[in-house]
């Protein structure tokens, strides 16, 4: 699980 | 990328272009909150600290550019250009930034993934665009008057909002059951305050007048 994954949103 | 992502990226990336061609070509920026611009431009400044040391797609660092430019300009604009800031109705446009900005900035300290600058700053961003509309929606309450582009300018805003939930339920079920709170609750918030401009929005265009809020 990436907890950093909505971070390649704008 | 899905489909909801992509229309909300573009409908967000028309606000900003419709406000900035309004201002640029009728050279008045006249129902349009400069607090509120300000707090976006803060709100780029703080989430993209590093976006020349974090790559993730060229679209990304275009599109990150593209709204820290606008943002800006539109800034630089209302204050600083010779007709332009002459059409800027400061006594309207009295909303306190500190009222947003210090609420945010503790609540980001509180509460976020992890306590290092970078996550403060981005969950900092992320408290800041949900509430940073407020000014400008307080400013059309208060002179009821709206031309057409400040209506599409927060009509265009509320929809990229809308999307950005959709992409959020997309991304739920087709990839890792994460649940992230802190950007859904702040997207949810930020959505639900254009829940009433929306209404109004949609009588006007139903019943083909001008779009009038009440006071």
């Amino acid at each position: 699980i990436d907890a950093d994954s909505l971070k390649d949103e704008l | 990328m899905n489909i909801f992502r992509l229309a909300g990226d573009m409908t967000h990336l028309a606000s900003v272009l419709v406000l900035l061609l309004k201002i640029h070509t009728i050279k008045s920026c006249s129902g349009v909150s400069l607090k509120t611009q300000e707090l976006y431009a803060l709100v780029f400044a703080t989430r993209y600290l590093d976006i020349f040391v974090t790559y993730v797609s060229f679209y990304n660092t275009v599109m990150k550019l593209i709204f820290l430019g606008s943002s800006f300009s539109i800034v630089w604009y209302i204050r600083r250009h010779r007709v332009v800031r002459r059409s800027y109705d400061k006594d309207q446009d009295t909303f306190r930034h500190l009222f947003l900005l210090l609420p945010c900035l503790v609540l980001a300290l509180v509460i976020n993934e992890k306590f290092t600058f970078k996550e403060v700053m981005w969950t900092f961003s992320i408290y800041l665009e949900a509430v940073a509309i407020l000014p400008q929606l307080v400013l059309l309450q208060r002179t009821r008057n709206i031309d057409n582009l400040t209506g599409q300018y927060v009509f265009l805003l509320g929809a990229y909002r809308a999307l950005y939930i959709l992409n959020w339920i997309y991304r739920y079920f087709t990839e890792e059951h994460y649940v992230h709170w802190i950007t859904w609750i702040a997207g949810i918030i930020q959505t639900l305050l254009y829940a009433d401009f929306f209404y109004y929005y949609f009588q006007s265009w139903k019943n083909s007048v001008k779009l009038e809020l009440p006071a």
